[in-house]
C-alpha cells in the first residue's frame, strides 16, 4: 500500500488481498472493502494514507472488547483458569508460559494435568512444571479429568495457592461426548469452588482458517469463554481469523503466542496487531 | 450451500441454453466466495476460477442440468483432477528398509501420524520401526515411545544429546537388529521460516536420502499454507502430503492450496486422535467438502 499515488481499483484489490491473505475471511473483508469505498465516495478518503489509516483504524474496533466482568475468588481461594480448544494449538506450553508469568509475579502457581488422555501429556507438562517450578497435580493417564481437576483444586485450596491452571485434552468441538466432558469438568469445578472457573481461555492456532470461528462459537457456547489465547504468531500467518470473532462473539484476546519458550508470551497489543497485518 | 447460491443466481437468467459471459460471471463470483469462505488460498482460488471460466465458456448446458448444475459439474470435475485423480499409496520400491521423514508445522499432528503409519504398514506386512528424532519438545520422545509400545512395534532409543541427523543415521544402522524394514522418522515441529531448523531437515534428508519425505499439515490451516508447503517443499522436495483432523467440520480448503502450490500427492488423512484413524486421500470427497 505504501507508494501508490491515488486510490483506485487496483489499490482496493491489494487492500482485499492484504485482508484476505490474513485470513479475515469473506464478510469482515466485504465489511471493510465497503466501508472504504463508502468513504472515498464521500470524498472524506481521499488519499492511500487517510485509507490505510481509516482501514487500520476500523479493524482496530472490530477488536476492541471490554473484558468480560466474572467474579473474582474469594480470600484464600485460588485464580481458576481453564484452557481448552482443539488439537496441537498450544494448550499446554501455553499453560507453561501463563504459569512462568505468574511465577514472576511472584504468584504461587499449581498445573493441574487434565489431559489424561493423550500419549505422554501428564509427563510433558510435568517438564513444563519443573522448568518453571509448578508443582504438577495428576493422576495416571487413563483417568477421569474430573477426578484431577477436583484433586487439584481441593489441593490449592488446602495450599492457599494462588493461580490454578488447568490443562486439558486437545478436542475438535464437532465431538459431542468429548464437549460434554469438558461441561462435566466445568460442573465439578464450579461444585468445589464457587465463582471457578474465573478464567476460561480458548487457544486459537494463528494458522487456522475459517473454522476459527465455528472452534470459537461451538466452544463458547459449551462454556461461555472470557478470552482467548492467539498462538504461534511467530509464523507467517497473520491470524485474522480474531477479527470476525472478536466482532462477533464480544470475546477479548488476552495474550498471543509468538514461540516455543516459557517467555513467549506477550499480552494482546491491537495497534500492533493491526499494524503486522499491513506489514 | 454452494448449489442453492447457483440456483439462483441462474434462476435470474432465463432460458439459457448454453454458458455465456454473463451468466458465467455472477456464478463466478459465487464459486470465489465459496472457495475463499472454505480456506482455499487467495491466488490459487483467482488462478482456479480464472481456469473455470475458460472451461465454461460456450459449453452447452446438458439436458438433464439447469446452468447451475452444470457450473458446479465443471468445478467439481476440475477441483478433483486438481487435487489428485489416482489414489497414491507410500512408494516403497527400492532396497530395504525403507525410509519415511515426517515433516511439518508445530502441533500438526506427525507424532500422532507416526503411530498411525506404523500400524498401517504392519497391517500390510511391513516390519516398521520408530525413530523419535525430535530432541527439543517437552516428552516427545516419551510420546512416541509410548504410540509404539501400545501397537507393540519397536522404537529406536533416542539419545537427546545427539543431532537428529545422527539419531536418524544410527537407528537406520540398527533397522536390521529389529528385524525392521522401514523407518518412520518423527522429527519436530517447526516454522518454515526458522533457517536452522529447516537446514536440520535437509541435513536429515541428505544422510538418510528417505524413501518418502511427507509434510503433515494441519487441514482447518487458512491461508498461510501455500507459504508453509511452498517453503517445504522447495528445501525438502517433499514426495508425499498428510492432511490431519480431517475428520472436524474445517472445509479444508488447504488441501486445494497445498497441492496448487507444491504439485505433490495427498497420500493419506488423519481422521481421528486414535492410531487407526488414518484413511486414504480421496479428491473427490475433499472436493465436495471444499465446496460446502
Ligand atoms: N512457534 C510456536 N510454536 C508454539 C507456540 N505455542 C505452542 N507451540 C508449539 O506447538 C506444539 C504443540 O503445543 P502443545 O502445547 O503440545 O499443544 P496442545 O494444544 O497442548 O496439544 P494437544 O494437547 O495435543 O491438543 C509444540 O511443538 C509447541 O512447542 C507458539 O506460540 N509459537
Ligand atoms: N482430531 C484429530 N486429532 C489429531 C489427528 N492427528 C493428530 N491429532 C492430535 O493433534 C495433536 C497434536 O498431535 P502431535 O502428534 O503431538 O503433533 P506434532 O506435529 O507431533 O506436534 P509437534 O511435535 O509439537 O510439532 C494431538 O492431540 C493429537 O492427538 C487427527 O487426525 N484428528
Ligand atoms: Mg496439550
Ligand atoms: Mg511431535
Amino acid at each position: 500500500l505504501y507508494g501508490k499515488k491515488q486510490i483506485d481499483e487496483k489499490l482496493l484489490e491489494q487492500i482485499e488481498e492484504i485482508l484476505f491473505t490474513s485470513d479475515l475471511g469473506v464478510a469482515a473483508t466485504r465489511e471493510l472493502i465497503e466501508t472504504v469505498q463508502a468513504g472515498v465516495a464521500r470524498k472524506e478518503l481521499d488519499q492511500p494514507e487517510k485509507l490505510r489509516k481509516a482501514l487500520k483504524e476500523q479493524i482496530r474496533q472490530f477488536l476492541d472488547v471490554v473484558d468480560i466482568p466474572h467474579s473474582m475468588p474469594g480470600p484464600g481461594e485460588p485464580y481458576v483458569i481453564m484452557v481448552i480448544g482443539v488439537n496441537g494449538v498450544g494448550k499446554t506450553t501455553t499453560i507453561a508460559k501463563l504459569g512462568y508469568q505468574a511465577r514472576e509475579q511472584g504468584k504461587t502457581v499449581i498445573f493441574v494435568a487434565g489431559d489424561t488422555f493423550r500419549a505422554a501429556a501428564i509427563e510433558q507438562l510435568q517438564v513444563w512444571g519443573d522448568r518453571v517450578g509448578v508443582e504438577v497435580i495428576k493422576q495416571k493417564q487413563g483417568s477421569d479429568p474430573s477426578a484431577v481437576v477436583f484433586d487439584g483444586l481441593s489441593s490449592a485450596l488446602a495450599k492457599r495457592i494462588d493461580v490454578v491452571l488447568i490443562d486439558t485434552a486437545g478436542r475438535l468441538h464437532t465431538k459431542s461426548n468429548l464437549m460434554e466432558e469438558l461441561e462435566k469438568i466445568n460442573r465439578v469445578i464450579k461444585r468445589k469452588l464457587p465463582g471457578a472457573p474465573h478464567e476460561v481461555w480458548l487457544v486459537l492456532d494463528a494458522t487456522t482458517g475459517q473454522n476459527a470461528v465455528s472452534q470459537a462459537e461451538i466452544f463458547h457456547k459449551a462454556l461461555g469463554l472470557t478470552g482467548i489465547i492467539l498462538t504461534k504468531l511467530d509464523g507467517t500467518a497473520k491470524g485474522g481469523i480474531v477479527v470476525g470473532i472478536c466482532r462477533q462473539m464480544k470475546i477479548p484476546i488476552k495474550f498471543i503466542g509468538i514461540g516455543e519458550k516459557m517467555d513467549d508470551l506477550r499480552p494482546f497489543n491491537a495497534p500492533d496487531f493491526v499494524d503486522a497485518i499491513f506489514g | 450451500s454452494l448449489s442453492d447460491k447457483l440456483a439462483r443466481t441462474f434462476k435470474k437468467l432465463r432460458g439459457q441454453g448454453k454458458l455465456s459471459e454473463n451468466n458465467i460471471q455472477e456464478a463466478l463470483k459465487e464459486v470465489r466466495i465459496a472457495l475463499l469462505e472454505a480456506d482455499v488460498n487467495y491466488k490459487v482460488v483467482k488462478q482456479f476460477v480464472e481456469d473455470i471460466r475458460q472451461k465454461a465458456m460456450g459449453k452447452e448446458v446438458l439436458e438433464s442440468l439447469t446452468p447451475g448444475q452444470q457450473v458446479i459439474k465443471i468445478v467439481y470435475g476440475e477441483l478433483t483432477r486438481l487435487m489428485g485423480e489416482t489414489r497414491q499409496e507410500l512408494a516403497l520400491t527400492g532396497r530395504t528398509p525403507f525410509t519415511l521423514m515426517l515433516a511439518g508445522l508445530q502441533g500438526s499432528g506427525k507424532t500422532t501420524t507416526a503411530g498411525k503409519l506404523a500400524l498401517h504398514l504392519r497391517k500390510l506386512g511391513r516390519h516398521p520401526y520408530l525413530v523419535p528424532a525430535d530432541i527439543y519438545r517437552p516428552a516427545a520422545i516419551d510420546q512416541l515411545q509410548k504410540l509404539g509400545s501400545q501397537l507393540g512395534v519397536p522404537v529406536y532409543g533416542t539419545d537427546r544429546k545427539l543431532r537428529p541427523e545422527d539419531i536418524c543415521v544410527d537407528a537406520l544402522s540398527k533397522a536390521g537388529t529389529v528385524g525392521a524394514d522401514i523407518l518412520i522418522m518423527d522429527t519436530a515441529g517447526r516454522l518454515h521460516i526458522d533457517d536452522a531448523l529447516m537446514a536440520e531437515l535437509v541435513r536429515i534428508k541428505e544422510k538418510i536420502l528417505p524413501t518418502e519425505i511427507l509434510l503433515v499439515a494441519d487441514a482447518m490451516t487458512g491461508q498461510d499454507a501455500v507459504n508453509v508447503a511452498k517453503h517445504f517443499n522447495e528445501l525438502l522436495d517433499l514426495t508425499g502430503i498428510i492432511l490431519t483432523k480431517m475428520e472436524g467440520d474445517a472445509r479444508g480448503g488447504a488441501a486445494l492450496s497445498i497441492k496448487a502450490v507444491t504439485g505433490k500427492p495427498i497420500k493419506f488423512i488423519g481422521v481421528g486422535e486414535k492410531l487407526e484413524a488414518l484413511e486414504p486421500f480421496f479428491p473427490e470427497r475433499t472436493a465436495s467438502r471444499i465446496l460446502g
